[in-house]
């Protein structure tokens, strides 16, 4: 463990629940990708199915827990509770459009082949575009609450954090899973343009993120 | 090299 995943997963946990908190007081969803929010439950799914055979240690088993738990429970949000305030109409981004290149990918470019590696590499491959039906609902909509923009802000910083991470690891332990790199620099890149708004914009005191 | 098996990032 070093301090840049440590801070990584410390941002993505507050981008969880800067949403999560966001949804419950507001009583609504207005904004929010409810397809997104799915998208992430599926690649804490696919990924924390190791949380029965491997223990890796109490962080990491606890901290897999309370993703699973808040995913769920932002889509239960989303999709029960304040379903009036769902947006669907805007939240328009074709899914399997993701689905099948990152469900066909993963079954030619994994590191074994067994069910539990390729949903491994699937929940990997997925994660980097998870945030897309998001992004996409903004420049439809043509602006986003400022706290959807921290919310995001934060997942960006968690990747950027992991990137990090992965220089560190490589450099101290030569460690370097290719698959979660390349993955997490693509997911990454698609942050720019977003980080680019949120400090011009949104920082600015403007303090709602409208496109141009 | 990476083991495959041991995914300890989350």
């Amino acid at each position: 463990m070093n301090i840049f995943r440590l801070s990584g997963d410390v941002c993505h946990l507050v981008a969880i629940i800067i949403l999560f908190l966001k949804i419950w007081r507001s009583k609504s969803c207005a904004g929010i990708s409810g397809k997104s929010q799915l998208l992430f439950a599926l690649v804490f799914t696919t990924r924390y199915l190791d949380l029965f055979t491997a223990f890796i240690s109490i962080y990491n088993t606890v901290m897999k827990v309370v993703f699973l738990v808040l995913a769920y429970a932002t889509v239960s949000l989303i999709y029960f509770r304040f379903r009036k305030s769902y947006d669907s109409e805007s939240d328009s981004f074709r899914v399997e459009f993701l689905l099948v290149p990152v469900a066909g990918l993963s079954f030619l470019e994994n590191y074994s082949f067994t069910p539990l590696e390729i949903l491994w590499t699937f929940s990997i491959y997925l994660e980097s575009v998870a945030i897309l039906p998001q992004l996409f609902m903004i420049t439809k909509t043509g602006e986003a609450e400022s706290i959807t923009t921290h919310y995001l802000f934060f997942l960006g910083l968690y990747r950027t954090l992991y990137l990090a991470n992965w220089v560190w690891r490589y450099h101290e332990e030569g460690f370097f899973d290719q698959i979660a790199v390349v993955s997490g620099v693509v997911q990454t890149i698609f942050y720019c343009d977003f980080f680019y708004l949120y400090f011009t914009r949104v920082l600015r005191g403007s303090g709602k993120m409208t496109l141009p | 090299s990476i083991d495959p098996a041991r995914h300890d990032e989350l």
